[in-house]
């Protein structure tokens, strides 16, 4: 563990909870994307089922469980709960065109043709697009509230960060995984337009407005 | 080439 992989999963941690605490206390999803909701829930799903096989530590196992449960307490709250506020004129992103091809790259390109090993491939190039639901629901209506800002930022700051943890890995211990570097790459692209309009405006107090 | 079996990375 270093401190770009820690400050990566708080910041992880951070956005998750700021996400289902802004659904709960306004009683409402309105600009949340329930469709990148459920892949998130999809992606540590898949990821996670090593949860019952190997033990690394405490911290890794409790973070694993915490996740799961406030991915599926989200998607209970967007899609149950609060149903009636959400947005799916505007949520309407094909998630199936990202859930096929990562499902194939998944079985063609991964370090261990196991099924253990292929659904967490799965998710790793899952994750990598998981959030462009919400990011062509803000497109579609134009406008972010700024919670929903702060959760973008923190959740795409965390893969960031984790590209300086694998960074550190590979200097230090020699340790580089090609599969999770690529995916962070790709995923942390797709942030930096959201990342630009979030340092000049959203920290000025502004709104933030994504180009329609 | 540094990888290892288990991953130890939420």
């Amino acid at each position: 563990m270093n401190v770009f992989r820690l400050v990566g999963d708080l910041s992880h941690l951070l956005a998750i909870i700021m996400l289902l605490k802004k659904i709960w206390s306004s009683r409402s999803c309105a600009g949340i994307s329930g469709k990148s909701q459920l892949l998130f829930a999809l992606v540590f799903t898949t990821r996670y089922l090593d949860l019952f096989t190997s033990f690394i530590s405490v911290y890794n196992t409790s973070m694993k469980v915490i996740y799961i449960l406030c991915a599926y307490a989200t998607v209970y709250l967007i899609y149950v709960k609060f149903k009636a506020t959400y947005d799916h004129n505007h949520d309407t992103f094909r998630a199936e065109f990202l859930v096929v091809p990562v499902g194939g790259l998944a079985f063609l390109v991964n370090h261990d043709f196991t099924p253990l090993e292929i659904l967490w491939t799965f998710s790793i190039y899952l994750e990598s697009v998981a959030i462009m639901p919400q990011l062509f629901m803000i497109s579609k209506t134009g406008e972010a509230e700024s919670i929903t800002s702060h959760y973008l930022f923190c959740l795409g700051g965390y893969r960031a960060l984790y590209i300086i943890n694998w960074l550190y890995r590979f200097y230090s211990e020699g340790f580089f995984d090609l599969i999770a570097i690529v995916a962070g790459c790709v995923q942390t692209i797709l942030y930096c337009d959201f990342f630009y309009l979030y340092i000049t405006k959203v920290i000025y107090g502004q709104k933030l407005s994504l180009p329609a | 080439t540094g990888e290892t079996d288990t991953h130890d990375e939420l």
